[in-house]
């Protein structure tokens, strides 16, 4: 239980991360 | 076609799955690029959730009794590590030189690592715990493997009583499982198997009552009560062995989806 829920952490982080590196791409597309 | 095999890692890695494949298709058509913004927050949100992701690993193999598990979870760990320090030095990159072109790679590559690793890691967990409803399937089959050298009714009855509870055990956690997959024809075949296991229990246990019955009078028909009630173990034991082959699957057979 505890390995899904620092999983879903990471998903999160990794969600925001990603997120954040689009914005500026996404501009220019 | 889905991905991922259960529900539960779908929904924990898909939506991350999708931002990436995005951010690479992104990457891909503006070549050249914007100016990346800092990354230094979001990057360390994922090194901290690593680090504890990492915590929780090591916790799980150090109280894991599962031999595979504790064998393969460090690999999965190690490959989330490495994907942080890619982010990490992606981040250090792209603070000198907004418009890094090997900073953005490293980008992609750290956040693909994280979701590969991420999703070997919950794998390992969740083989683990396939593991674990196998051996209890396995503990039925045992039971079963015992139904012909019952001879009496007393043993018919302890027979009975230890087979129930690892039989409702059983029944519960494939249930559970079959609910979790994403791939309906696993789901199809552990809901068949199942409902076969349960409808051939009082069967196999009225035939084993009927050969205690016709052997203690010794009447004629011993041997034929003695086949069906072994005809009938074997066909649950068969159901239980295809249960425990799908719950082991984790693969999509295209000609199977067709």
């Amino acid at each position: 239980e505890m390995i899904l829920e620092a999983a879903k952490s990471i998903a999160a982080a990794t969600s925001a991360l990603v997120k954040a590196a689009s914005a500026a791409q996404r501009e220019l597309v | 076609m889905p991905v991922f095999h259960t529900k539960t890692i779908e929904s924990i890695l898909e939506p991350v799955a999708q931002q990436v494949s995005r951010l690479v298709i992104l990457h891909e058509e503006a070549e050249d690029g914007n100016a990346m913004p800092d990354l230094e927050k979001p990057v360390f949100g994922v090194s901290r959730a690593v680090q504890n992701l990492v915590k929780v690993g090591r916790e799980t193999i150090q109280s894991s009794d599962d031999a595979i598990l504790r064998q393969d979870m460090p690999a999965a760990l190690q490959r989330v590590e490495q994907a942080a320090r890619h982010l990490e030095e992606a981040s250090g990159m792209l603070k000198a030189d907004p418009f890094s072109q090997p900073a953005r790679k490293k980008l992609i590559e750290g956040s693909r690592g994280i979701l590969q690793g991420t999703s070997s890691l919950l794998l390992c967990f969740d083989e683990s715990e396939v593991r674990k409803i196998i051996s209890e399937c396995k503990r039925v089959l045992d039971y079963l493997a015992v139904a012909e050298v019952v001879d009496s009714l007393e043993d018919l009855v302890r027979f009975v009583k230890d087979l129930s509870p690892c039989l409702s055990k059983v029944s519960r956690e494939v249930d559970g499982r079959q609910k979790e997959l994403t791939h309906q024809v696993h789901r199809d075949i552990l809901i068949r198997c199942l409902e076969e296991v349960k409808t051939l229990t009082p069967i196999l246990i009225c035939s084993m009552k009927i050969y205690i019955q016709i052997h203690a009078q010794g009447g004629k028909g011993g041997e034929e009560a003695g086949m069906n009630r072994d005809y009938l173990a074997q066909r649950m034991t068969d159901e239980l062995n295809e249960i425990i082959r799908v719950l082991q699957l984790t693969t999509y057979d295209e000609d199977e989806w067709d």
